[in-house]
């Protein structure tokens, strides 16, 4: 199992490096096992400099550069283990409108893939839906889904108030 | 292998029987704040098997149950039901159609279910045995976790690229 | 002083409830002292019920109304103890438009009586500037002020590439 | 008592001397990810007297100091100023402007300054006793950390209530 982890462990890495020269057009990106000689207990440390800047920890990143870096490595591990399915719940939230793009684009090389459930309130993220589920709270406490959107190819279907049948 | 339905009767906010039909690529959810987002994915993450009330942001398991609003009285039972297809045969089982259900009931008796029949929380956990399926760390990315793959202590880390392995 | 912290946190705790339904529109908020017999050590338990809904524990809250919660508290401590400034870098990203505009219209009951610098993307919330700074990195890493502009009274003066004269 | 200037040089990306005045009422501050917005959030805390990296973001206190781009050398110092005008007589001292300043060398050497005389931390921090000035735990409120103010425990939140005491 050690040859397995370190295959998988460089798969990740060659993944996180390019998808990271990706989402922000340059830099660099790594991944570093703490301990060489212990691979089955050693720590992970991950290395990213955004373009132009100079290495330095990633605490130090901004809010936006860090969940820019969360999703490179979380589609690097994708790459190497698909999964079947992404719940990514408002992971947009932090980004501004170029970093949006870029992630936009980025997704749309997983979907064929993987299935995506997205939870947003950015209008760029939502125009990648291939179905749109509104919820509302109408009655104070108790959740509904009110319309369901086939963005793609349909127009918006109104299924009426509660699409719970 | 892929999602096609989400059933929830009682779980969290939804207190009638609510559907989100899947399709291959993008599902978006979209909603004002408060009104039950982050509640389907507890649901998707809940029924995939998980153990722990902290992951579903309570501090017991009953948290899961409708517990009332102003104007209605709490429920005694949660369900959710999770459709698949499994026409690649990706779960190991005869089916082409795979449906998992798990109820809690007040009294703190759970159940599962596979195609409507009980079985065992072991029998569930085979089933998603290395299809990543199971509640897995990098299949669901909670709202304001992007960060926590960053920010964990580099032993931590190890388990994102144990499961990929 | 054991006297001094009870009438400082009755204050709060008048504040806190009156401001979190200004917020809320309704619902119910309270500041609880766990251990009444030893007011100088005691820990505060933080009550909050959005309208309609049933009161839980503060971790089953939404994302939005976490964030608003948590605003209703900062802005019942100023009433009592007003900082001559606040900073307040992104608070404003988990809310929806209508929660922003609930948060625009309290900060502006404050703005007389302190300062207030907010980092923001929110088209609303930079609505409510007195003066306006733009922040680049046209040279890769090195950061500048772009633009000052009076949002009030005067229009935007272009104050040059570097405003840091 | 209020804010009236702000001025970096060398700290963290704003190499060039940069300067920020404030109106009374608010300032906003706007710019893409990454840009430096937080960066000045960090020496607004760092000035009044910060003492912990970790507060800044940071593992060590030279972090704060410019640490250069892939086309600049780090340089050896940075510098915070921050004006206030005291026409009201809440700081105790016979300025009706004060100006604040801390040095950090790479050399780990900290320098403090009052109006531009040499003085110690203790001084900054007599200055500021009481005025709701020090980088309290209210009146910053980091990006991504209003949730703090809910989910810290109970016994931590006191601190909060102890400041507005
Ligand atoms: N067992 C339960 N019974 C009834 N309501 C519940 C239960 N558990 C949680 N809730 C309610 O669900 C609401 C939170 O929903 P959720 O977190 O899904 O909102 P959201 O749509 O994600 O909002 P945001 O955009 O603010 O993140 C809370 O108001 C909470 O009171
Ligand atoms: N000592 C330093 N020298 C040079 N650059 C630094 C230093 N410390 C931090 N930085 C850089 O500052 C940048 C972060 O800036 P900041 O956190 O202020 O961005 P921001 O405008 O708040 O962005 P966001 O909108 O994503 O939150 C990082 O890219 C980091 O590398
Ligand atoms: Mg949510
Ligand atoms: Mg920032």
């Amino acid at each position: 199992t050690k040859k397995m982890f370190s295959e998988t462990f460089e798969a990740i890495r060659a993944n996180f490096k390019e998808i990271y020269q990706q989402l922000f057009g340059g830099g660099k990106a790594d991944l570093v096992l703490l301990d060489e000689s212990d691979i089955l207990e050693s720590g992970i440390e991950i290395v990213a400099r955004p373009p132009g800047k100079k290495l330095q920890g990633v605490s130090l990143l901004s809010g936006g550069e860090r969940a820019m870096t969360g999703v490179a490595l979380l589609f690097a591990l994708f790459k190497v283990k698909p999964s079947p399915f992404c719940v990514l719940d408002e992971i947009d939230a932090p980004l501004d409108e170029a970093n949006i793009n870029r992630f936009v684009d980025l997704l749309a090389g997983f979907v064929s893939s993987s299935q995506f459930i997205i939870i947003t309130h950015n209008k760029r993220t939502i125009g990648m839906a291939d179905i749109l589920y509104g919820i509302t709270m109408e009655e104070s406490g108790v959740s509904r889904v009110v319309s369901v959107k086939f963005t793609k190819e349909k127009d918006a279907e109104k299924v009426g108030l509660g699409a719970s049948e | 292998m892929r999602f096609k339905r989400l059933e929830m009767i009682g779980f969290k906010s939804f207190l009638e029987r609510t559907v989100l039909d899947f399709e291959p690529g993008v599902t978006a959810i979209v909603g004002p704040n408060g009104c039950g987002k982050s509640n389907i994915s507890d649901a998707i993450r809940w029924v995939l098997g998980e153990q722990r009330a902290r992951s579903l942001r309570g501090t017991k398991m009953e948290d899961v149950i409708f517990n009332g609003t102003t104007e209605r009285e709490p429920i005694g039972m949660a369900e959710v039901s999770l459709t698949m297809s499994n026409a690649d045969g990706v779960l190991p089982i005869d089916y082409t159609e795979v449906t998992v259900t798990r109820q809690l009931f007040r009294s703190g008796e759970s159940r599962y279910l596979l195609n409507r029949n009980p079985c065992r929380l072991k029998d569930i956990n085979e089933l998603f045995m290395n299809t990543g399926l199971g509640a897995s760390e990098y299949s669901i990315i909670e709202q304001g976790k992007m960060d926590v793959i960053l920010s964990s202590r580099p032993e931590e880390r190890r388990a994102l690229f144990e499961e990929a392995a």
